[in-house]
């Protein structure tokens, strides 16, 4: 609690009237007094606010917890490993600007799995997303859509896929069927091997949606794959059995709420210490973390500054 | 010894080195303690996916009378010591607090099945300061 002056300390008071739906073992705040709570979670870290809201009596009583996609659990897990020590402290080396992903997995879906050799293997998955849980102060720097891949016999050691994507516009006041709002098509070549993940960028085609805040994207997405690589083997052959699960969103964000790391900040505070060794310029860095090319102009400016 | 047979009876070199080290380094004076939690003690590792442990550590112990450059606290600090000494004992003495934290990731699951990764600012005690 940074705003100690707000603090009405009321010697009075040895407990705290917690609001209602809190249960007194849980709540970490009892000690604080009373004035602080009444005026609600605005002081609690988020992961006290979350977790004072998520007691186990509030776990069980909402609404049956949707269980993640296994697959999507296991990607989100690794991602933690790089990002974060044992100790869940953010590493410094990775450099990337987002301080929160999010990964939602469709709430509902409807695949329409049909098999034309002439076209190859057509999958065409109907997804809603439903975005509820981003809040106002997380910025979206970038969206990707997340397939997990498995193919159960590997037949080519390259294939190449054709995605058509459009976003689906729902006029609820009108009982017409949703109409497509904008749509996309690109193909993707990716070598087989052991990938397990296949991330297909879609923040510009996104980007409007995000931006206004809406709680619900409806896409559909129509995947067609084939053997071999377009550029060798100008004509693509031989369809294949690929597994494709319906893919998962992945939203990188900037929180710019209080509570969250702002790892910037910190570095610039480390700076105007004498304590802290200087830091060397980092390269420009893509918002996850890849690193690009720094180049002479972006050098000198940082050795003017 | 010989002038004034009451005085303090001779220590050995290696007490006398104890004695001196308590003035050097001052015992239950203000600094970071260890403390680790895990979240399943809590039985919050039904929604926290990662970290298993966490190290919020805490700050515990005496404020010297004249703290300054050890703790790197404001002059601010001295004032109220005086302040208490001279002009008003109700006001309390400096306390040992945190100076400074480090960030925390945590892996979550949220109510509606998605997976939430976070860094949350001002997590873990690394310094402690008078103030």
């Amino acid at each position: 609690p940074h705003s100690r002056a707000r603090v009405t300390s009321d010697k009075s008071s040895g407990a705290v009237a917690a609001p209602e739906d809190i249960t007194s073992e849980l709540n970490p705040l009892l000690w604080l007094p009373k004035g602080v709570v009444s005026r609600g979670y605005g002081l609690l870290p988020p992961l006290l606010k979350v977790l004072s809201d998520r007691g186990p009596q509030s776990w069980e009583s909402q609404v049956p917890r949707l269980q993640p996609d296994s697959r999507a659990l296991r990607y989100m897990k690794r991602l933690y490993k790089m990002s974060a020590t044992k100790e869940g402290i953010p590493k410094a080396s990775r450099g990337h600007l987002y301080n929160t992903v999010r990964l939602f997995t469709p709430c509902s879906e409807c695949q329409h799995h049909h098999r034309d050799p002439r076209e190859g293997d057509v999958h065409s998955v109907d997804l809603l997303f439903n975005l509820d849980r981003v809040t106002t102060l997380e910025h979206l720097l970038k969206s990707v859509l997340l397939y997990s891949f498995d193919t159960s016999v590997p037949t080519s050691p390259s294939i190449t896929c054709l995605c058509h994507l459009s976003v689906k516009e729902h006029d609820f006041s009108s009982q017409v069927c949703p109409s497509v709002s904008h749509s996309i098509a690109f193909s993707l070549h990716f070598e087989v091997g052991r990938r397990k993940w296949v991330e297909i960028d879609v923040t510009s085609f996104l980007q409007p949606l995000i931006a206004t805040h809406r709680r619900n994207i409806h896409l559909a997405v129509n995947v067609t794959c084939l053997m071999g690589d377009p550029q060798h083997s100008p004509r693509l052959a031989n369809p294949i059995h690929v597994a494709l699960v319906p893919p998962s969103l992945l939203l990188y964000l900037n929180d710019t709420s209080e509570q969250a790391y702002h790892r910037w900040n910190s570095l610039r505070h480390r700076r105007k210490s004498p304590a802290w060794p200087r830091q060397s310029n980092s390269p420009h860095v893509e918002p996850t973390g890849d690193r690009g090319t720094e180049n002479s102009q972006g050098k000198r400016a940082s050795r003017r500054r | 010894r010989e002038e004034n047979p009451k005085a303090a009876p001779a220590t050995s070199p290696s007490n006398l080195s104890e004695y001196f080290k308590q003035f050097l380094f001052p015992q239950n004076e203000c600094e970071l303690h260890n403390f680790r939690l895990s979240f399943s003690q809590l039985k919050w590792d039904k929604w926290i996916i990662a970290p298993h442990r966490y190290s919020p550590q805490y700050c515990k112990g005496d404020c010297p009378r004249v703290v300054g450059h050890r703790y790197g606290s404001p002059v601010h600090t001295m004032v109220q010591n005086i302040i208490y000494e001279k002009l008003d004992s109700s006001v309390p003495r400096p306390s040992c607090v945190p100076a400074e934290y480090s960030p925390l990731s945590v892996l979550t699951l949220e109510p509606d099945g998605s997976i939430l990764y976070k860094e949350y600012e001002d997590m873990i005690a690394t310094k402690c300061t008078c103030r």
